[in-house]
């Protein structure tokens, strides 16, 4: 039975796409087979494997307005047991195409009922706003996993992010629930990454994932090689992180 | 006669909002008259200047969506000659409220014809998105500066952008120009860096600001104190290229 994770945070810049990608390849590289959903306009999460949807015929924009089935918009990844749904620029006309849509906010859900179940892991990257995209993938989600910069503006997003989860429970999606806090780009010399670390830890208690993730080049250098960093440099401080997040995860589903 | 200028990019977390406190706080503390327009939901510029816009009841969503009149959200700042139109969370839902709405894309630009005067230049933030909070203030505005983070996800989001930028020159705003592309957060010890400094070099060739922005710890503690790098840390290698940068743009202007 897949599970559907969200990676949202409307701040920008905050991992997001960094950990839908690692979080998939460590994932799958652990025998898990997954499914990583562009959502976001950007296509990051795409190019970071490598694939460009733009030339692509079916991607995430012809399955929410086009109602084209999921199923034909699935490419193979370059990490084995991945398969990848890219997005493509074409997508950043969505939000406003979907507006008028009868039942826009189940999109998603309902174009991924018939294909979850192939995979252990279902990762949806979304892009750095609360519309209608980042409301299809919570909607469609099990649960989230909120990425956040250990600076201080991003405190500040977080209420309003909890804002629009708690809308989407008690409208479109009872069960969403938060898979955990993780943060990144955590440099342990500076002052404020203590700080804003301490303070989220005092606001989200047991829900802050134990692993860290800490600021390392080689995330950042991978993705213009097409590649997760677990592939490009798979002992580098970064790899490590996140296959001890995929471990996390991963005993967080099976304790229920 | 005020310049509009927006401040850009639609990937997040680039420096967008660190570029237009701090290069509004630099022009104000030459001397220049500055309207900073925060158009962010998430109220980043505004709380950079300890300016609270939820509280407030005329914000920029009034302005944009309640036809109220601009001068009516306007809030005195912490720094001499700089006023500051916040934003509130409330504005979140304007791009869904303004799809419907007849020439939605000219509110800015009318809502701001007013005042504009007043002020020797108006900087406007925009959220990480290109949609209508977005296309609205390209419409308004004179010319465009775009921070780019020196990492490879940078240079991919630019054609979209540029594209953006084209469409509103031929449909709304014909003397859109770019005002240029700032390089944020480098550290010339990190070879991607001056690998993608390169290749934006070769992009935009003349465009791109002399001035580059180096990542310094001191722009991302400012804003928890409510306060520009400027005023929290005046000697610092953020506050000095903000000056830089705050004399590059008056040159271009008066340059013509
Ligand atoms: N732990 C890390 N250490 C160093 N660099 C990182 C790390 N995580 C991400 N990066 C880099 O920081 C930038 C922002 O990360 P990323 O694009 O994943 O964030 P995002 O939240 O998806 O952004 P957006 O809001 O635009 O979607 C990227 O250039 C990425 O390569
Ligand atoms: N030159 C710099 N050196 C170090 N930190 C920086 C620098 N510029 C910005 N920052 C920090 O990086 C983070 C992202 O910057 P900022 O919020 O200005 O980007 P943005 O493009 O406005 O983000 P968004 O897309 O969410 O609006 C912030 O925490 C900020 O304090
Ligand atoms: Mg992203
Ligand atoms: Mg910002």
């Amino acid at each position: 039975m897949g599970r559907v994770i969200a990676i949202a945070n409307q701040k920008g810049g905050v991992g997001k796409t960094t950990t839908a990608i690692n979080l998939g390849a460590a994932l799958a590289m652990e025998g898990r087979t997954v499914l990583l959903l562009d959502s976001d306009p950007q296509g990051n999460a795409s190019s970071g494997f490598g694939v460009q949807g733009d030339g692509q015929a079916t991607t995430i924009y012809e399955v929410l307005v086009g109602e084209q089935p999921m199923e034909a918009a699935i490419v193979r990844g370059t990490v084995e047991h991945l398969d990848v749904v890219p997005s493509a620029q074409r997508l950043v006309g969505a939000e406003i195409e979907l507006t008028s849509v009868i039942a826009r906010e189940t999109r998603l859900l309902k174009s991924l009922a018939p294909i979850r179940d192939r995979y252990d892991y279902v990762l949806i990257d979304c892009p750095p706003s609360l519309g209608l995209l980042t409301i299809n993938a919570l909607t469609a989600a099990d649960s989230v996993i909120i990425p956040i910069q250990c600076e201080y503006y991003a405190l500040e997003g977080l209420t309003q992010l909890l804002n629009a989860v708690r809308l989407v429970q008690q409208n479109l999606n009872r069960d969403l629930r938060i898979e955990g806090v993780l943060l990144t780009m955590y440099d342990s010399r500076l002052n404020l990454c203590q700080q804003v670390a301490g303070e989220a830890r005092n606001f989200f208690s047991h829900r802050v994932f134990q692993t860290v993730i800490p600021r390392n080049v080689r995330l950042s250098e991978a993705p213009s090689f097409g590649k997760p960093v677990l592939v490009y440099d798979p002992h580098c401080a970064g790899s490590e992180s996140y296959r001890a997040l995929a471990r996390e995860v991963v005993q967080n589903a099976e304790e229920g």
